[in-house]
């Protein structure tokens, strides 16, 4: 062997295959962890249902077919890469909504997104995706409100309001990436959607929880790469 | 580049696959079923250093010439990887969020002396 050479494998082959195996799998594992920023693996409380799973990434890739954009997650789960973007570290999140206060015409949807991204990573676009099911053959005014924490984290302030047209059963859907971004901007995890329906009768209602139309908020992100200078 | 087989002790790449399954890691990782990590080994002898389509460049042709003149100058070499693709995967995060992403150059495809 050449003097003095110290190269990166070399202790490996001198150590017994079941050394060997132990070694590069805690290497694999570190690794993954270290490129997710996750300070551990993530303990499942609660997994989504295949079936919302698969509906959620069909509903997407029916969306980017829609606006012909990037290619994202396709309905069978299959990973297509995302654009190389010159090693730049892209994501795509789904958050499914976890339900909170609710009235007889409203209802509360929060949607989580974890530290880790929020601190590193700038949001490219997130749309919100709701089912309605439609009773009646007219058109149901419905108000969408953006919450987000007020300064002092106690109550909740509206950051925006929209109203939606819903006439059919079927998807709706809402930009929310300038909420998203801001409420990572302020450090916060949690955006919080509230809808309410006119207090009729006949108006739409969400799909179910644990129906496999369960509202979503799907995300795509880009890690912000620490300033490198490069010399030649 | 060179795939590892038998007793060949030349540079050339290792296969070695990590299943999530085996390493309990098949709850939060939806896909794909494992990670093929493989690593550069073997020795890079002076007369391999450099070759071309073995991380050959302007200054490897260069340091070979000096290489052949004058052995004291040589320098050592490492078999290291010289082509590497993303590993794409799909998962769970700490708020049962999932999440897409390809983490570059993760998996080696081919290697080669410095």
């Amino acid at each position: 062997a050449p003097k003095g050479v110290w190269c990166p494998a070399w202790g490996l082959e001198a150590l017994a295959p079941t050394t060997q195996r132990d070694i590069l799998i805690a290497l694999a594992k570190q690794s993954i962890l270290s490129k997710l920023r996750l300070p551990d693996r993530p303990n499942i409380t609660q997994a989504t249902s295949r079936a919302a799973l698969l509906t959620a990434l069909r509903r997407m890739r029916a969306q980017h077919m829609d606006t012909a954009g990037s290619p994202g997650m396709p309905h069978d789960g299959s990973i297509p890469h995302l654009r190389p973007g010159m090693g730049v570290q892209e994501y795509e999140i789904l958050s499914f909504a976890e339900s909170g206060f609710s009235t007889s015409h409203s209802v509360r949807l929060h949607f989580h997104f974890t530290r880790e991204l929020a601190g590193n990573t700038e949001i490219l676009q997130a749309t919100l995706y709701l089912f309605w099911v439609v009773p009646g053959p007219r058109t149901h005014p419905v108000t969408v409100r953006l919450l987000q924490p007020d300064p002092t984290g106690l109550n909740m302030t509206v950051a925006s309001e929209t109203q939606l047209e819903v006439q059919r059963t079927g998807w709706a859907t809402l930009d929310v990436g300038r909420a998203v971004q801001s409420l990572f901007g302020q450090g916060s995890q949690m955006l919080t959607v509230e809808l309410e329906v006119a207090e009729d009768w006949g108006s739409p209602l969400l799909a179910g929880h644990g129906d496999s139309h369960w509202p979503f908020v799907a995300a795509q992100a880009r890690a912000r790469m620490p300033h490198r200078v490069q010399r030649r | 580049g060179v795939d590892c087989s038998g007793d060949s002790r030349m540079c050339c790449r290792k296969e070695f696959f990590v299943d999530f399954k085996e390493i309990g890691w098949e709850d939060w990782i939806i896909q794909p079923e494992g990670y093929h990590m493989n690593y550069c080994t073997g020795l890079c002898p002076l007369h391999m250093a450099g070759i071309p389509g073995l991380a050959a460049s302007f200054h490897t042709a260069v340091l070979n010439l000096i290489k052949a003149n004058n052995a004291d100058a040589a320098v050592d070499s490492c078999c290291v990887p010289t082509q590497r693709r993303p590993l794409s995967l799909l998962y769970y995060d700490q708020d049962s969020n999932i999440v897409k992403t390809d983490i570059p150059d993760m998996i080696v495809d081919a290697c080669g002396c410095t």
